[in-house]
């Protein structure tokens, strides 16, 4: 699904400059589970980021679903974006004047104009599936850190994406409330074919990834597949 | 150093009433590592933020460092936070418009208006031993998600308070950055008899831990102590 060749990112320049992805290549499959790894600092939401077409690489190709999100311009991003791909940042982004549901609703409503019983009965069942049916009605200051986490993975997978960017979605979660997370996200990945690309620190997402990519100052420093070392 | 009877919290009213904090008693003795652990949405963060002054109970008694908290006005209660307490908030809270450096400064500079020698080399230590010294003069939108949390860190410890409330301090670091973090935390224990009391779901931090409390649906319901069952 996402190819990537010689990719490189540079911020700021000159005695400023950053380089935080210094020309990486990999490859990843539809319907897998993929984990980055690294230190702080190490470039994995810079990653997210570009293949998200949320930000746009300083050089190197990046095609994602068939399309070269390196060419794409700033409307052709966001409709791309939207059609395709959820995300879970790492520090959550809720939109704090719209409660958990609306929240939830944003993407079905403001970006995919989905009729409202097919946005009720999507919202409802995601909210449900997180254990936070009873939050619906709460703003983001209301809720606990893992409960607005949670509000956060709902929204990323309420339009059914072929493609999840999770940064960091277990982070503020017990361990019990993580596992009904990735169990969730396994079923999407076997029903609907759902590719899930996960920044981490958790040995519970990582023991789940099929492939995991290790960064370490802006570079792959090695690739572990399941079952294999 | 912290002593809480039947300590009550209740948010809303009526249908939309949380009881958040249910009457729960503890005590916290000096230059310790305490630990709250207990599922999402338990009320960790509600309890620490009662410790911090930041939030007031519904009911119920709470002293910390021999002061009645529950009956301190907002003048006195910002007084006795800047005096005494350092937070390391779930969401960081760093302040958007100031470097790393300034952020760090912040309480030396605002809340003890300690004389700008001092705050220099407090800052500049707890750069160097948080492991972001070259960071210190970017901003928060320019730092990766681990080194935000370590601004957030090296900003509670710069004023040598007697109790640090430390929210989820290690939910975005990885292992070797995490230990890192601990060891400071262990040695401003036992250099300055800091008090820390923690909440986590990271077992790194529980092993830490001299007395561990759990929580659920707003009641303790067990207590460990390092050794002990
Ligand atoms: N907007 C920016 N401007 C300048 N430097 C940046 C910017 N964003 C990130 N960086 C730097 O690029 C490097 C990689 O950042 P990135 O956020 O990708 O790391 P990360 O692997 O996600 O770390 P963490 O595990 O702490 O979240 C870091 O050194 C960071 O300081
Ligand atoms: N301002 C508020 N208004 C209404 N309810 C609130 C408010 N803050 C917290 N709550 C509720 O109180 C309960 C306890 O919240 P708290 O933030 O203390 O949980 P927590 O143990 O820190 O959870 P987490 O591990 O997810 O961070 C939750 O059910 C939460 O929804
Ligand atoms: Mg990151
Ligand atoms: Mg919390």
């Amino acid at each position: 699904l996402v190819n990537a060749e010689n990719l490189l990112k540079t911020y700021g320049s000159g005695e400023v400059e950053v380089k935080a992805i210094r020309g990486v290549n990999f490859d990843i499959e539809p319907a897998s589970f993929v984990s980055f790894v690294g230190p702080s600092g190490s470039g994995k939401t810079t990653l997210l980021n570009m293949i998200g077409c949320l930000d746009t690489p300083t050089d190197g190709n990046l095609t994602v679903a068939d399309t070269d999100v390196t060419k794409l311009d700033r409307n052709s991003s966001a409709r791309f974006r939207g059609d395709n791909i959820g995300f879970i940042f790492q520090d959550f982004n809720l939109i704090p004047v719209l409660t958990a549901y609306e929240n939830i609703e944003y993407p079905l409503l403001m970006v995919q104009n989905r009729p409202a019983v097919e946005r009720k009965q999507r919202v409802m069942s995601l909210l449900e599936a997180a254990g936070i049916a009873d939050m619906k009605d709460k703003f983001p200051d209301q809720l606990s850190g893992g409960q607005k986490q949670r509000v956060a993975v709902a929204r990323a997978l309420v339009t059914d994406p072929k493609l999840v960017l999770a940064d960091e979605p277990t982070a503020n979660l017990d361990h019990a409330t993580a596992r009904n997370i990735l169990n969730l996200m396994k079923e999407m990945r076997d029903s609907s074919g759902t590719t899930f690309i996960f920044s981490t620190h958790d040995p519970k997402v990582m023991a789940e990834a099929e492939v995991t990519f290790t960064l370490e100052d802006g570079l792959l420093k090695g690739i572990r597949q399941e079952g294999g070392e």
